[in-house]
């Protein structure tokens, strides 16, 4: 796997208002969670407008049942990150379904407390570190997504 | 090679 390090993602976010804050956040969580990766793309806001991005995309291990499931999620970095929540998907693969309920909608983004109580002050910090820390615990009590049966057809949503 | 873990999840359970 190719090693990104502090000064590629400094560039990477040079549009990004804490540019240093938000690279080391970054080299520090996929340091620690390795299957995910910083991408730069573009991403589609609700009024239909579009900005490129840094994103942390791929997998966390989640435990269920007693098994580990490597969970694919998307979480986006506004450019006023750490000021801003991340906005989090889960990235259902063709033979997933979304399972969704009190964290997860049909479209996959992801609804926590700690997104929804999200704030970067000296007395409180969130962070990177501590959302993939809690949505690993929620989703080993609640999977948001499940594998398809195979006789399912796709792009199917199961409701809680 | 690069990709990092495969994605999975739980099996459905009816």
């Amino acid at each position: 796997m190719a090693v990104v390090n502090e000064g590629a993602l400094k560039k990477m976010l040079k549009q990004y208002k804490y540019r240093d804050l938000t690279a080391r956040e970054i080299t520090n969580v996929i340091s620690q969670y390795k299957d995910l990766k910083p991408v730069m793309d573009a991403y589609t806001f609700n009024d239909g407008s579009s900005r490129d991005l840094m994103s942390l995309t791929g997998t966390l291990p989640v435990s269920y049942r007693g098994n580990v499931y490597n969970i694919p999620v998307c979480l986006w970095l506004l450019d006023m990150y750490p000021y801003n929540p991340p906005i989090c998907f889960v990235k259902p693969t063709s033979a997933m379904m979304i399972k969704t309920g009190k964290h997860i909608d049909a479209n996959g983004k992801i609804y926590l407390p700690y997104l929804h109580e999200w704030k970067h002050t000296h007395q409180s910090q969130s962070d990177l570190y501590g959302l993939i820390q809690v949505m690993i615990v929620v989703f080993s009590e609640e999977p948001p997504v499940y594998s398809r049966p195979t006789t399912q057809p796709p792009y199917q949503t199961f409701q809680a | 090679l690069n990709g990092g873990a495969v994605p999975s999840a739980p099996p459905t359970y009816t």
